[in-house]
């Protein structure tokens, strides 16, 4: 399974959509600071259903919604898409929230529960905390863990 | 269950070992399970013992060989069952230039058994990327551009703009 | 009691502002004194504002604007009161190229009104240094040993050898 | 008044004693990971009088003492002095410790309490937490100061 591209619409700083190819191998993002690449890296911890304000650098519900700019006015509905391809198929994840906080996961088109998204993507090991998404200082403090949370990841990794 | 957990457990520390081995030069890294009661719920401790030293507190290590402790662990995780993608951001921002190198280059090593989707600052990190994208914000509005490494010069600034 | 900390607090925002303009290249930095209780026991807030948008939480500032932030504070107490020496410790690891060379011209900039022992890893803050020691550690112990910066190469990794 | 050389002997990792000369503008500190330069920032914070295990990044007392090497014992005393011209005049600050935990700050060669070192440097500036020493992954930190701490800022400014 292979992540090919990912499309990014009115959350946090992207007022505008954006699709970004990803290669097979090594992608890099660059650019200068406050620019938008952390907030890349929110967008596909926020499809596969992360809730917590302190993961997603936020601080109340409507920060995931583009707050707006001059000339652009704030976005009423946060959208990424994540598309996949396995064995030459295309898969689509998506997630949207709307102002009112309503939000909408789909799987390949279909409106489906956070629960399903989960069970689908299992096998895979994508999205598991720890060993997929390495968030901005983050990696110093693996040194921290406790004996239980070391126990954990190994327990994940079996 | 628990000769799962116990197979897995030895793979994870020899490849700890490797690793450490690896990115400290010589040094020794081992993972412990604490011997306190039964092995399906004990704890994990890891340990380090850099060239010419005793054994030390990890408390002791530096900003940057800290940042290397969890980078040896996470592909000691990642040879034993990969994620189909890993998103590293800003990984390498308290390395010198040696150890930017050699991070690039493990990523390039095991490029082939997943995805890498990496943000940096530093050109030894990004030169090893086959895409590269730029991120700018423009009028408080966040876009992507194209970035061609060849064009970055090494000892000018990276210039991303639209 | 009142004057003398109003009147520091008024030069340390508008030293403040400028460096926000100058360091985000436009954006309003502003210092506020909450509107609570008496002068002399309210607390101080900071607000950003980036060009083109709203005013927003600092919380939501990237890693490297974060560090922006730090560093304006800190030149805008040095203009009022410079202590004798001011020592960074890799203040500049989560910058990008273009601010990290903004950092060494300010560092130059006031390295006139008082001194400045920089650790760092990124050449475009190093050579504006007027002595530059590398330190190696060789069998265990920390020792000092002569970097010169005219041969270290922009493309290769910054050696500091024995 | 000028900071003219660091001299370092048994702290931390320096097992041999090392001399740094300090330029009048700006000296920088380079070298690979974990090779000391972080320990030379604490060598200076401790003569200062700093106590705090979290900020000496040690764990135990006897974290300040050199451990030992390859071909060289541990270090029995910790000692570090700073060199100091001002008007012409050299001024000595040091600090010493043993590992029976006994500290001996001294002031141009008398030994002297740390009160006395602190009323020594209070008219400078050196030495105050804030904004003379920022240690290593701190900087961005100062934007999660509250309001009372900010106001302490601008006071000792003052
Ligand atoms: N809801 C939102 N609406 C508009 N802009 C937002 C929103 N949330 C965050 N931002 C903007 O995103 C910027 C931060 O982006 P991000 O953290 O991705 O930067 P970065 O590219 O990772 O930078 P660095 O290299 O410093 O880590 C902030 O300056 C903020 O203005
Ligand atoms: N009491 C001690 N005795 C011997 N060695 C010590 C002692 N305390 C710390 N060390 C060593 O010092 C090293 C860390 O040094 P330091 O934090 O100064 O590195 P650094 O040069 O700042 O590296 P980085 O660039 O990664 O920040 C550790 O690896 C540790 O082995
Ligand atoms: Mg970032
Ligand atoms: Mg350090």
């Amino acid at each position: 399974m292979k992540l090919k591209k990912i499309i990014i619409d009115g959350f946090k700083s992207f007022g505008r959509p954006v699709s970004i190819n990803i290669s097979e191998n090594i992608t890099a993002i660059v650019g200068p600071n406050g620019s938008g690449k952390s907030n890349v890296v929110d967008a596909i911890r926020w499809v596969f259903g992360e809730h917590s304000y302190k993961n997603l650098r936020t601080v109340k519900k409507n920060d995931i919604l583009f707050s707006g700019s001059n000339g652009t006015s704030a976005s009423n509905r946060a959208y990424v898409k994540l598309i996949f391809e396995d064995d030459g198929k295309e898969i689509d994840v998506s997630r949207e929230m709307l102002r009112d906080g309503k939000n909408i996961y789909m799987l390949n088109g279909e409106v489906v529960r956070l629960k399903d998204l989960m069970d689908f993507f299992a096998g895979t090991g994508a999205g598991k905390e720890f060993y997929s998404i390495i968030a901005q200082g983050q990696i110093d403090k693996i040194v921290n863990a406790t004996p239980e949370e070391l126990r954990k990841l190994i327990e994940e990794a079996a | 269950a628990k000769k799962v957990f116990l197979e897995t457990f030895n793979s994870v520390n020899s490849n700890f070992s490797e690793m450490i081995e690896e990115l400290f030069e010589g040094a020794k890294g081992e993972m412990r399970l604490l011997p306190e009661k039964d092995v399906l719920e004990t704890g994990i401790e890891i340990s380090i013992k850099k060239v010419g030293k005793k054994e030390q507190n990890l408390y002791l290590l530096s900003g940057g060989e800290k940042s290397l402790v969890g980078i040896a662990l996470l592909f000691s995780l990642l040879k034993i069952n990969p994620s189909p993608f890993y998103i590293l951001d800003e990984v390498d921002a308290a390395l010198d230039d040696y150890n930017a190198e050699r991070l690039g280059r493990l990523i390039k090593r095991y490029s082939d058994k997943t995805q890498f989707i990496v943000v940096t600052h530093n050109k030894l990190v990004m030169e090893n990327a086959d895409i590269l994208h730029g991120i700018t914000m423009t009028n408080g509005i966040s876009t992507i551009v194209p970035v061609e490494l060849e064009k970055v010069a090494d000892d000018k600034p990276l210039e991303v703009t639209t």
